[in-house]
């Protein structure tokens, strides 16, 4: 584990929280007469989170996580893979089941098809993987859907225009982790005997790459001090 | 042990 790494965690683990907390307030403040004034801006608006996002990050970590009950890494890794699963899920269950989440959740706008995101990467990773099984077919395929699965959410945001913080938050949070993971594999290259894996580090530039738009907005929003706004 | 060590990432 180096520092990189463990940044990278963090910021994911940051982005999960931030997702939670945005839902907490929403579910906190329905009802009351006088709304906080973030529950009144969530409200007023859509949410801004992508539940087909949601849905192939879920599909992501249970495709990804199999070995949980077969192989042992750390007390750490255990954890981690338990909390990315159950938040996850609970994000996924909150959108679609929620008497008030659901109701702040867009559905006319987030329209991509998780369909045209899951074929490509199930077949792609039928054809290029390291070792034909079952559990590296799936470890597989769930890192190029990991590498694609912001696209609906991106594409959200750039129709919604009107971004709330936590939204903005929660994207630039995933896109710092995958950076921060693509600085881990560079630093284990040259620490690690016979550290190679051209798939994960392809599938992870790519995944990154997706951001760049997003953060060239992001900080100059920043920079400039206003809205975070995307161009249509 | 012939297992792809970015199994121990997340």
């Amino acid at each position: 584990m180096n520092i990189f790494r463990l940044a990278g965690d963090m910021t994911h683990l940051m982005s999960v929280l931030v997702l939670l907390l945005k839902i907490h307030t929403i579910k906190s403040c329905a009802g009351k007469s006088y709304p906080c004034s973030l529950c009144f801006i969530l409200l007023e608006s859509s949410s801004g989170i992508s539940l087909k996002t949601q849905e192939l990050y879920a599909l992501v970590f249970a495709t990804r996580y199999l070995d949980i009950f077969t192989d042992f890494i750390s007390v750490y890794n255990t954890i981690m893979k338990l909390i990315f699963l159950g938040s996850s899920f609970s994000i996924v269950w909150y959108i679609r089941r929620h008497k008030i989440v659901r109701r702040s959740y867009d559905k006319d706008q987030d329209t991509f098809r998780h369909f045209f995101l899951v074929l490509p990467c199930l077949l792609l990773a039928l054809i290029i993987n390291e070792k034909f099984t079952f559990k590296e077919v799936l470890w597989t395929f769930s890192l190029y859907l990991e590498a694609v699965a912001i696209l609906p959410q991106l594409i959200l945001l750039q129709r919604t225009r009107n971004i709330d913080n936590l939204t903005g938050q929660y994207v630039f949070l995933l896109g710092a982790y995958r950076a921060l993971y693509i600085l881990n594999w560079i630093y284990r290259y040259f620490t690690e005997p016979h550290y190679v894996h051209w798939i994960t580090w392809i599938s992870g530039l790519v995944q990154t790459l997706l951001y760049a738009d997003f953060f060239y907005y992001y900080f100059s929003s920043l920079k400039n001090n206003v809205k975070l706004k995307l161009p249509a | 042990k012939n297992q792809p060590s970015t199994h121990d990432e997340l």
